[in-house]
């Protein structure tokens, strides 16, 4: 009986000269906090779907990384959030695009497939959905991270200053 | 933006990705992660979960090419998810990617400095990297 599980948590990673031990250390926890989440449904004999629900809701909740509780910020200073799910052997689909609100925007997701006819559901159409759904929110602040915010403040500044594209990707993907 | 892909005992696939976009973008800006067959994809063959420039994995529908080349090519996934990831490295598409394949071999390529990543079997040892390690 063989089951795996891969995660990521973006491909933003800071510049290895400004990454500290202790900074890799607590990525790490993180990332292994996900698999172990993930883990435990497979190990228990539990769908592929549930697993990967699972691991990113983890990934969601820690604000390291930029989803949920991590998003980075848009041009206007708000939150925006997309995120999708598909299982391979029915193909059933779910996505959500544009939403602020839904404390795991995985949920939102996966209410669309299993509790809509459709595949993705947009910006306030898609919140109320999620509402109606019974899909747990948590107000701006809980998604509010000081470092995202000075991320937003000097990337706007940069762009008053030239129009070139000169972001990494730490400062381009948060 | 972070994802997971999984294969369970029973041999099925899927794939989830979640993100907050990318800083400073425009109100109204979607990525690749809701677009499936670009930045999340799952079907008999692989499940895929992409992160990076997603205006370049959507143009090239990079997380279904990956699953054509597999199903209708014959390519092994690790294969496919590495031209994929490279060749949009090439036109300035920067990012990365985690794909199962049915049989449960993963793939976790990208093409910029470093990509948080994890991955565990039924071993239960969880491997994770940052950088190219």
């Amino acid at each position: 009986m063989r089951y795996s599980l891969a995660i990521h948590g973006g491909a933003g990673v800071r510049r290895r000269e400004a990454m500290t031990a202790e900074a890799a250390a607590e990525f790490r926890a993180g990332l292994r906090t996900a698999l172990l989440a993930g883990y435990r449904v497979l190990q228990s004999g539990g769908p592929a779907l549930d697993a990967v629900t699972a691991a990113v809701m983890a990934l969601e909740d820690d604000p390291q990384f930029n989803a949920a509780r991590g998003a980075v910020y848009t041009s206007a200073g708000t939150h925006e959030m997309d995120a999708a799910v598909m299982e391979g052997s029915t193909r059933a689909a779910g996505a959500v695009a544009g939403i602020a609100g839904p404390r795991n925007p995985v949920l939102a997701a996966r209410a669309v497939m299993e509790r809509s006819e459709h595949v993705l559901l947009i910006g306030e159409g898609a919140i109320s959905f999620c509402r109606e759904q019974g899909v747990a929110f948590e107000d701006p602040t809980y998604f509010h991270t000081e470092w995202r915010w000075k991320a937003l403040q000097e990337e706007l500044e940069r762009r008053r200053l030239t129009a070139e594209d000169t972001r990494d990707d730490a400062a381009r993907h948060g | 933006t972070v994802g997971a892909v999984a294969r369970d005992a029973a041999g099925k696939l899927a794939a989830a990705t979640s993100t907050g976009g990318m800083t400073g973008k425009a109100p109204g800006r979607v990525g690749d992660t809701a677009v499936l067959g670009a930045g999340t994809w799952a079907d008999e063959n692989c499940a895929i979960s992409a992160t990076g420039h997603g205006e370049f994995f959507m143009r090239y529908a990079a997380a279904h090419d990956i699953a054509s080349r597999v199903r209708i090519g014959g390519e092994s996934l690790a294969t496919a998810a590495e031209q994929v990831v490279a060749a949009l490295g090439a036109l300035g598409g920067s990012g990365g990617l985690i794909a199962v394949d049915a049989a449960g071999e993963v793939a976790l390529p990208f093409n910029g400095s470093g990509m948080y990543r994890g991955l565990i079997g039924v071993d239960g040892v969880a491997l994770t990297g940052i950088y190219r390690e």
